[in-house]
């Protein structure tokens, strides 16, 4: 998606790219699915996994097969090959792209979604971050953004998941009369929360 | 986290057009030195870049002759006090259908304080030129640099960092209060009420000489080296190869696909493999 299509940097130009990026997890058996939701949970709580996971993923679309690999990246990594260890290029490609979305996100960001993950609240929080992105467009503007009360939930405050996910991304937060104040640095962070968000909600549809 | 926020409201101060790049955790905060390189892999996507990765390499390791670092230039010390203290009060009442009643009140405050000495620590530009003139790529390449080039990655060395002079304490507090009653109707009244507060100190030490916030410029690897301090978005450290495995299993995936023709395309494409290969 990312070299073959013209993108437009903007909501939708990140919406179709994820969706373009994901396309292929509607295909996704239900107990495959649980069995990556509960392993990537566990990848999220442990950074070294994480990353070694990445790096043999991306050698593995390089040259089609993955060797076996310990602990959880090991057991997500399973879920992706074939009996002869052949990657299934179907799945690897769109887990791959989650992988980098999560790597551009901080540790706290990591612990807030495998908890996330444990529960099944993602879709409120992939809401709101979408609503977040959409309305600051221009993104290389500073900005206020009010942020919908409906999607805030009850606890809406400092120590709300929501609000910790959107104040490691770089931006700034009020309570009162829900509002964000947008940063441009702030862009790379908060769409990879999005596309984050989004990918592993669609895992959860599948599960 | 409470270092994050502190390097967060310095930058807010020094830094307003956004040139440095935060250090993302206290335990990172030694790893982004002056000279040093990082790694950063191409981005899978349009919208977001992947962090910078320490490669435990400096410059002079992979240029010759073999020379230390030379000095750095200091600017400051940048003295830097940061004290907040909020305080949000609301209430909320419903009176439901049934004449019952729910009623609470809540406030929450939060305070931050720190207060630091800082400096900026960059390489003088003439220094780059010196380098670039008078030193050439060590061979055989650093091992390091033939993974690093192989997987494609883009390689940078910093070249400025915002640094702490002295050991400094950051303390973050949160306080929540709240109250509430509520009677429920009926046959049997049902009523109560309650209060609580919970409170959280967080406290960090920061030691001296660690690095908040860095600057880097990108390494151009060819025949020669260069150093690119307004990178375009498609530079590369190194230059992709000509042949390779991708544009083969791009052909093959979409032949076996348009024809259906998989085992005597599976075997044009092993043979095709092993040419490009050799």
């Amino acid at each position: 998606a990312s070299t073959e299509c013209t993108v437009t940097e903007n909501f939708q130009g990140l919406q179709a790219e994820v969706e373009a990026s994901s396309r292929e997890l509607v295909r996704l058996e239900r107990d495959l699915s649980q069995h990556l939701l509960k392993d990537l949970g566990r990848v999220l709580l442990d950074q070294p996994a994480l990353q070694a996971l990445e790096e043999l993923l991306e050698e593995g679309l390089y040259c089609g097969r993955a060797e076996p690999l310990d602990g959880p990246a090991g057991a997500v990594l399973e879920c992706l090959v074939l009996p002869n260890r052949e990657l299934v290029q179907e799945l690897a490609v769109p887990i791959f792209y989650l992988l980098g979305a999560l790597t551009a996100l901080s540790e706290i960001q990591h612990t807030l979604l495998a908890e996330a993950l444990e529960t099944r609240t993602l879709s409120g929080q992939l809401e709101l971050v979408g609503s977040l992105l959409e309305k600051s467009v221009p993104w290389e503007k500073h900005s206020s953004v009010s942020l919908p009360p409906g999607l805030l939930g009850s606890s809406w405050g400092e120590e709300a998941p929501a609000w910790v996910l959107l104040e490691e991304c770089g931006l700034e937060l009020r309570v009162d009369a829900p509002h964000v104040c947008w940063d441009p640095k702030a862009q790379g962070p908060t769409c990879a929360l999005y596309a984050s968000l989004a990918l592993l909600s669609r895992l959860i549809q599948q599960s | 986290s409470a270092f994050v926020g502190v390097v967060r409201s310095v930058l807010r101060e020094l830094d307003h057009k956004g040139e440095l790049i935060p250090v993302d955790s206290l335990r990172n905060s030694t790893s982004f030195r002056p000279y040093c390189l990082l790694g950063r892999r191409p981005s899978s996507s349009w919208f977001w870049r992947p962090p910078y990765k320490c490669v435990n390499l400096s410059i002079k390791d992979i240029l010759e002759p073999d020379a230390p670092e030379p000095g750095l230039q200091c600017s400051g010390p940048f003295q830097f006090c940061d004290a907040v203290d909020g305080l949000m009060q609301g209430s909320v009442g419903l009176a439901t259908p049934g004449e019952g009643k729910i009623s609470g009140g809540a406030a929450v405050s939060g305070s931050s304080s720190a207060s630091m000495n800082m400096c900026t620590l960059h390489v003088d530009p003439n220094t780059w030129e010196a380098m670039h003139r008078e030193r050439r790529l060590r061979q055989p390449e650093h091992k390091i640099l033939q993974q690093l080039r192989s997987r494609g990655d883009n390689i940078y060395v910093v070249t400025e960092v915002l640094q702490t002079q002295k050991e400094m304490e950051v303390t973050r507090t949160h306080k929540q209060e709240g109250s509430g009653q509520f009677v429920l109707p009926g046959a049997m009244c049902v009523q109560g009420e309650g209060q609580g507060h919970r409170s959280q100190k967080k406290t960090i030490t920061i030691p001296s000489g660690s690095i908040l916030a860095f600057r880097v410029a990108q390494l151009v690897i060819d025949s020669d080296w260069d150093i690119i301090f307004f990178p375009e978005k498609k530079q590369r450290t190194f230059q992709p190869p000509t042949t390779g495995h991708s544009p083969i299993r791009g052909t093959r995936s979409w032949l076996q696909q348009s024809l259906g023709l998989s085992s005597i395309l599976e075997s044009i494409y092993n043979h095709l493999r092993f040419l490009t290969d050799g």
